[in-house]
């Protein structure tokens, strides 16, 4: 464990809170995309099925099943809730993100530390949550204006893996460990943000309000 | 370097 992991396991933390605070205080799901939200709900399950077959850890299974019950709770919300369902963006919600997760379960298939149930399923969690902002970044780019919540949602979901990356360099050295998967993955899904980090630091930096051109 | 899966990461 390093400041950098602990970061960024808060950061990510923090993201989920913040969505949560924002669907429960304004009963609005207003620019969140249910597609992106189920996705991360078959990346949890499909990545933490190993909380049956690994020793309980004080720190990692906490974080795993806050993460799974979160991630469930949200789509809950924004499907079911007879106030927040009627506030999901549908029609803007257009990315066809069944189209990841079959191109995921290939590479997945192929590209494995091991080739057994768990491990595939796990590498198809990490490939898959590399892609999985898609349909969100898509959906805030339709939006005339993205609101303070819904945009600081994005960033600290941004930053958590960029903080991943540090802790991943910190690794290679202070404990000569070597991962390619999560490391390549690591590197697209946070390079899958470089253009909401660009308009976002320049919204906040000016005072104005989020906007994606 | 080991290559086992990064398991004790979330």
């Amino acid at each position: 464990m390093n400041a950098f992991r602990l970061l960024a396991d808060l950061t990510h933390l923090l993201s989920i809170i913040i969505l949560l605070v924002k669907i429960r205080t304004t009963k609005s799901c207003a620019g969140i995309s249910l597609k992106t939200q189920d996705l991360y709900v078959l990346v949890f399950i499909s990545r933490y099925l190993d909380l049956f077959t690994r020793p309980l850890s004080l720190y990692n299974t906490p974080f795993k099943l806050v993460f799974l019950a979160t991630s469930i709770t949200i789509v809950y919300y924004m499907r079911y809730h007879k106030v927040v369902k009627q506030t999901y963006n549908k029609d803007s919600d257009t990315f066809k993100h069944y189209f990841l997760i079959l191109p995921c379960a290939v590479l997945a298939f192929f590209i494995n530390p091991k080739f057994t149930f768990i491990e595939v399923l796990w590498s198809f969690s990490i490939y898959l949550e590399a892609v999985a902002i898609l349909p969100q970044l898509v959906l805030l780019q339709s939006s005339s204006n993205i609101d303070n919540l819904t945009g600081n949602y994005v960033f600290m979901l941004g930053a958590y893996r960029a903080l991943y990356l540090l802790n991943w360099i910190y690794r290679f050295f202070a404990e000569d460990v070597v991962r390619w998967i999560p490391w390549i993955a690591g590197l697209v899904q946070t390079a899958l943000y470089a253009d909401f980090f660009y308009y976002y630091i320049k919204s906040w930096r000016n005072n104005e309000r989020l906007k994606l051109p | 370097a080991g290559s086992s899966p990064l398991k004790d990461e979330l």
